[in-house]
Order: C-alpha cells, then structure tokens, then sequence
C-alpha cells in the first residue's frame, strides 16, 4: 500500500514514497517487527543535460549527450538508487527461534541517473 | 499440475533467499521475544542514518561485530541426579538445536542465560556456597559425569542472582548442529550443616529458563568487510 503521493510531482528522477506492509505480502505471520517500513523507490526521468542534483556519473552525462542525438539507438541512464540504509527485523526462524536481523540496502534514500 | 496453497511463489522464494531465509517461517507456538532483543531493536530503529549506516555489521550493544543476533530456546531436560558429591540441588540437560546457522556465517559471541524466578540460592550460613558447573556434553546419548573431567564453566556463590551469563563464545568457536552441556549446581558448605544445605538446595524448582544469544556475522557483512 502506497501513501498518498506528494501534491508536486516531479518528471525527475527522485526517491518516491513506497510503503511496504508486511501484512500486505503475507508475512505477518513471521515477522514479529516492523510491521512495515518506508522504502521507498526511484523514479522519474534522467533528461539532457544532467543537472547536478541528479547524482548523474560521468559516463551517464554522456550517455544523454549520445541519446540527445541518437534517441533510437541510446537509451537514456536509468533512473535507480545510489545510496540505501539498513533497517533492522525482528523475525521468528523456521525452528521458532526469536532472530534480530540488520539488512543492507533496504531503504532507498538517494536516486540517481546512471 | 495444481499448485498447492502452501506452495511459494518463485517471487516470494527468491525474496525469502535474499533475506537468507530458505523457507517462509511458520512459528507454532510463538515464544515472547527475549526483552534484550527489543531493546536492541528499538535502540536500532532510533538510529541516525550514518550511524545505522556504520553500525549495521557490528552488535553496539554486546561490542562485538555481527548482523544476526538469534537467541535460541533451551530444549534439555532435568535428570537424574545421580551420584551426589556433597548436595547435589539441580542436574539439567541444556541442548540446544543450532542447525539454523548457515554454513556462511561467522560466530562472533555466545553467552548463555540461566534465569530464576527470583532471587533465591542465598546461602544461609557462612562458609556455605553454591557451587555452579557447566559440562559440554555429546549430543547424542545421555551424558554421564565423568570423574576429573573439568567443566566448561565453574563458579561458586553465595548468592546466585535472578540472571546470570556466561560467555560460551570459546566453547562454540567451532559450531555443529547443536549443543549440548550439564548444569549441575550444588550446595557446599561446613560439615554438619545438611540441614541448612538441604533447604538451601530446596529452592531448586526455582530455576525458571535457559536460553542462549547467539550473534553472527553473515555472508553479507563478510563480503563487505572483504571488498572493504
């Protein structure tokens, strides 16, 4: 289930708002917390020329520059995360065990066109 | 052919694989979660970004690194006390089943926690103290005492609290797919004194739970520590 989108949409690439409720995939069975966490995802475009918010590489600013001139034959970078955090579960096993977990890369907190 | 209810989708199995899970857990007698757990976690979720950045291969808590942090139900037993030296008050079986650790990954820290009601072992008198030992055991068969085989763990008292903790983490450097130990506690004190042995020893039943914390560095931490 996503939150209402935020009331100024933008065409660029940036982070937008992604709730993920546990219950909603199935698992609320096992996972005893959280019940849900924001993370988010990318979106948008990544247009010509790159401006620098748009955490573009070098080789992205020249991937637009290409696309600009051969939009059929070059796509444009892709729009995806470039920093993410950890969050933490705390989940029963499949022996019933209590299990606290920290995973990597599970909140997008930064996109950017690569 | 029909797909069964229970069956997981290809989707959701490649998510549970990318949790490092092989299977959807299906608990059936939910245990309430160890209060150590919950404040960890809560202490977590607080986290400022750096720093949840920072911290998420290393337990702040217990200062030692790791990402997974299990804490793992004692399934022994009580036994026979045997053959007493002196006042044997508790003989228990601690086993504990370990096979959820994955092949990957790296024990940092193990300490087990003998719970009690309350309070209680206060020795009466002076010279009186409770004597604690802890045995590795073979998994399989009833273990046996064994003359001069020293213990894992030997502590005396003179009064045992409502918790204590040992730290195994030598014992269990090497895992298999469970442990197994002997508690023993016994009652020691001047001779003459049985009387105030025996009711110190009388307080056994209150021994309330065993369990053991287990923390682990998995394969997604070590692999960041070898780019690293």
């Amino acid at each position: 289930s996503a939150p209402s989108p935020p009331l100024t949409p933008s065409p660029l690439c940036k982070p937008r708002r992604l709730y993920i409720s546990f219950s909603d995939v199935g698992w609320e069975n096992w996972i005893i917390a959280p019940q849900g966490y924001l993370a988010n995802y990318c979106g948008g475009d990544c247009p010509f020329p790159l401006a620098a918010e748009l955490n573009s590489t070098n080789h992205a600013v020249l991937q637009t520059m290409v696309h600009s001139l051969d939009p059929q034959g070059t796509p444009q970078p892709c729009c995806v995360p470039v920093r993410l955090s950890p969050i933490s579960m705390l989940y029963y096993d499949n022996s019933d065990n209590v299990v606290l977990r920290h995973y990597q890369d599970m909140v997008v907190d930064e996109c950017g066109c690569r | 052919s029909p797909v069964l209810a229970t069956e997981l989708s290809p989707q959701e199995n490649s998510l549970l694989k990318s949790l490092g899970l092989s299977a959807k857990p299906s608990p059936k007698k939910p245990v309430p979660v160890p209060p150590v757990l919950w404040r960890m976690f809560q202490k977590r979720k607080a986290l400022p970004w750096p720093d949840k950045e920072r911290d998420s291969c290393r337990v702040e808590e217990l200062n030692v690194p790791g990402d997974i942090v299990r804490v793992f139900a004692d399934q022994g037993r009580f036994l026979p006390e045997g053959q007493p030296q002196g006042w044997l008050c508790l003989r228990k079986l601690l086993f504990f089943n370990l096979s959820v650790l994955e092949e990957g990954e790296r024990l940092t820290m193990a300490q087990l926690e003998l719970q009690f009601h309350h309070n209680s072992y206060q020795a009466p008198g002076p010279g009186q103290v409770l004597e604690l030992r802890l045995y590795q055991a073979s998994p399989r068969g009833l273990p046996q005492p064994q003359p001069g085989r020293r213990p894992l763990v030997e502590r005396s008292f003179v009064h045992l609290h409502k918790s204590l903790l040992f730290n195994l983490s030598a014992a269990l450097k090497m895992p298999g797919r469970s442990l197994a130990l002997v508690l023993e506690i016994s009652a020691s004190g001047r001779a003459g004194a049985s009387g105030s042995l025996r009711s110190l020893c009388a307080s056994a039943d209150a021994f309330s739970a065993t369990s053991l914390l287990v923390v682990t560095l998995g394969q997604q931490c070590r692999a960041g520590r070898s780019r690293r």
